[in-house]
């Protein structure tokens, strides 16, 4: 018997948004610690790690391992019969073939269950490997979400430089170029207003747009983002999950020939 | 540039 009841059930709806334009299906793997679900994109340039902890939840039951497949735009169809204030739960019976979703109202006035269908998908976990990365850059994830935005204008790429001096993003095409400098914050009234940079040393890479504008679809999850570099290797853009967990999104580079 | 694949990053099991 499977069973996670979320009183903060606007938190899972979130975390749908934030995946679903990325992915079509995925498989939420289910344990005694919690739920994670690992997936790359179709074209394999990206991969999306969720991680909810089983003490997130409100209550929490996995008396055996279970991995629900998914389809994630039937899952979202079925979320958005959620109210933002309702209470989620997700329940499976051990070897079932369908999931429910359980929406309480807060007053428990209303209470709708829907069933789902899961599916048979493969479900190889990719290693990811421990990182000790160059730079790590903490900045509010609506200014983060805008500069995507904004440089998308420009072209299919944005440059992403991290110095001592702060971090560059730049995009240059047809009709010009753009760029955008923050420098770390030297005093702020609120933590999430707040641009952090740790710097062992510089890195700069280039990366789609088009992926870094569906990552900041997790935007309303956190008012913070991570992005997290080092020479030659995939981008981690990071956004926790409420107190629950956190969504990590990795994106291999653009490199030269 | 090209684009890399997540794959010649991260290995399969």
């Amino acid at each position: 018997m499977f069973e996670a009841r979320l009183v903060q059930g606007s938190l899972l709806k979130k975390v749908l948004d934030a995946i679903k334009e990325l992915l079509n299906e995925a498989s939420w793997d289910c344990a005694d610690s919690g739920i994670q679900l690992q997936a790359m994109d179709n074209s394999h340039v990206s991969l999306v790690s969720v991680n909810l902890r089983a003490e997130g939840f409100d209550k929490y039951r996995c008396d055996r391992n279970l991995i629900m497949g998914m389809d994630l735009t039937s899952m979202s169809k079925i979320l958005k019969c959620a109210a933002n204030d309702d209470i989620i739960t997700m329940k499976a019976q051990d070897n079932a073939d369908t999931v429910t979703f359980i929406f309480e109202s807060p007053s428990q006035e209303k209470v709708s269950d829907y069933e789902m269908k899961l599916m048979n998908l493969d479900q190889d976990h990719l290693g990811i490997p421990e990182t000790d990365y160059a730079c790590v850059i903490k900045l509010p994830s609506g200014e983060f979400a805008r500069i995507c935005r904004d440089l998308s204008n420009f072209g299919e790429s944005i440059v992403i430089a991290c110095s001592k001096e702060g971090v560059k993003f730049s995009a240059a095409g047809d009709i010009g170029t753009g760029n955008i400098k923050l420098a770390q914050t030297s005093s702020v009234d609120k933590e999430e207003e707040a641009v952090i940079i740790e710097m062992q040393e510089p890195v700069t890479l280039t990366f789609a747009c088009r992926y870094l504008n569906m990552f900041t679809k997790a935007t309303p999850l956190s008012p913070q983002v991570s992005l997290s570099m080092s020479p030659d290797v995939p981008l981690v853009v990071e956004y926790s999950i409420g107190d629950i967990g956190q969504i990590q999104y990795f994106l291999a580079p653009k490199i030269d020939d | 540039m090209v684009q890399k694949t997540i794959l010649s990053f991260f290995s399969a099991p």
